[in-house]
């Protein structure tokens, strides 16, 4: 099974819309894909309709030490769409972080989950909440690649350099390889501004930088609005081709996927 | 002092850009304005030129339990504009939470630092990371408003509810009084879709929804990108003229600030 983290601390730079509409588009290829929502927000769920606090079951349940309150991953999945299942979340996934905070291989707890039970899948793509905490390191600790969404914004740029030395400190502490790959998101092909920052994006990430640009159209924001991936919102879209196009590359690229 | 947090646990809706743009709008009124950074990601202090990585002494330095760290409030401002002082932050900023868990209150040491050295200025703004934590939770425990800014999307108006219910909590639980106040942020007049999320706003926030609205435009990145707030790039931009009549709301308004 390939993991793929979507990670930025960056608030808003689209990491639910990315990591919901690449898992949708990784499921009309054919290929069985886990979603998993680490973010308490539970906006993976509520992109794809789900609201996280009616459920009995949460990541919060895979992921706490309390055990009564215990489940395993496989237990709490949701199908969402053919060959589309989800691990929705959460306010409750925040307790996780004070209650196994000073215990041994916390940022390991996922992986081990994911090891045991789920491996039926071809692929499992992580939204990780805005912050560089426990969730976010189980979630790259459980990852062959980091996929870091980024709006076309100066706070984002920076923000690309502080990750980048996070994941390289986390790689060389465990001994665990991730790739990073950054794609362009909110590009508003209209700006000069959006353009600018696009190519100072070329220039300082151009070995991990995608191909493909995902363009600003509001037709994403309808989508999580009606709970579904914009694939089935509006299939004929730029949104659904940028999006194709992206799993495409990530599928192929030097077999990062 | 009035103080006024800036906050939602939301990624991305534009927190920084209203904290830094409030108060240089509050400064330019002839008010002594205090803005201080809550974020690790040390954005506001970027959107006003200043690099947090290079800095002595920051946000961290005030609320650390270390001795040979600590520094006062006082000692870290930075003069930004004519009556507009900044407390900067860096990600030394992040290690607080850990440092201060389980000690006794830990919300309030930001309460105690406004109160000891720095009631000269008239407003105090801060800017809150995309979560609620202990940064956080100090900055409200130490404020009158909670400036909630949102954008035009359904997790926004998802995470109103939450934060709403989060400070309700805060309130009773300290016998604490803290204003809500709702501000529309990047709305596209032109787009159907921004219409829609506007009249769901205000249909449910109605008491607290300010009547100004900070309309989507690129001037606002841009300011960001070059250090200044955009009333200095762009004084007769309609982001300017949102942000004056926004300030002016909120200046008035039963005296929230
Ligand atoms: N390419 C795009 N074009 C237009 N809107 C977009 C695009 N990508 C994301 N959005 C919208 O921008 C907002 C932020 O995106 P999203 O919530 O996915 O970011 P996030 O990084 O997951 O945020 P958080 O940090 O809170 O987790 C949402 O309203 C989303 O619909
Ligand atoms: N009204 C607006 N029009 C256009 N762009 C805006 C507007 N408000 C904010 N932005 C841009 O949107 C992006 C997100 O805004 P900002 O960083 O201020 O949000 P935030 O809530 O502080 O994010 P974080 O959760 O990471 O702290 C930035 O690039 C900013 O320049
Ligand atoms: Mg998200
Ligand atoms: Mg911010």
């Amino acid at each position: 099974m390939k993991v793929v983290s979507v990670v930025n601390q960056k608030g808003g730079c689209g990491k639910t819309t990315v990591a919901v509409n690449l898992a949708a588009c990784l499921a009309a290829a054919g290929e069985r894909v886990l979603l998993i929502d680490m973010d308490p927000q539970g906006h993976a769920g509520l992109a794809l309709g789900t609201h996280g606090d009616g459920l009995e079951a949460t990541m919060y349940n895979v992921l706490t030490d309390k055990e009564e309150d215990q489940a395993p991953l496989s237990e709490i999945l949701l199908e969402k769409d053919d060959k589309l299942w989800l691990a929705p979340s959460n306010i409750l996934l925040s307790a996780v972080e004070q209650q196994l905070a000073g215990k041994k291989r916390r940022e390991d707890r996922l992986r081990e989950h994911l090891a045991q039970g789920v491996s039926s899948y071809d692929y499992c793509v992580i939204d990780c909440p805005p912050s560089v905490g426990l969730l976010t390191m189980n979630a790259l600790r459980a990852s062959q690649v980091a996929l870091i969404p980024v709006d076309m914004s100066p706070f984002s740029l920076q923000a690309i350099r502080r990750l980048s030395d996070t994941i390289q400190v986390l790689c060389s502490r465990a001994s665990h390889m991730i790739r990073m790959r950054v794609v362009a998101n909110m590009v508003d092909a209209r700006t000069n501004f959006s353009r600018r920052m696009l190519e100072a994006l070329k220039k300082d990430y151009e070995g991990i930088l995608c191909k493909t640009i995902i363009h600003r159209t509001v037709r994403l924001t309808e989508g999580a609005l009606h709970g579904v991936p914009v694939r089935r919102l509006a299939p004929y879209s730029t949104a659904h081709e940028d999006f194709a196009d992206l799993t495409m590359e990530l599928a192929t690229a030097d077999a990062d996927l």
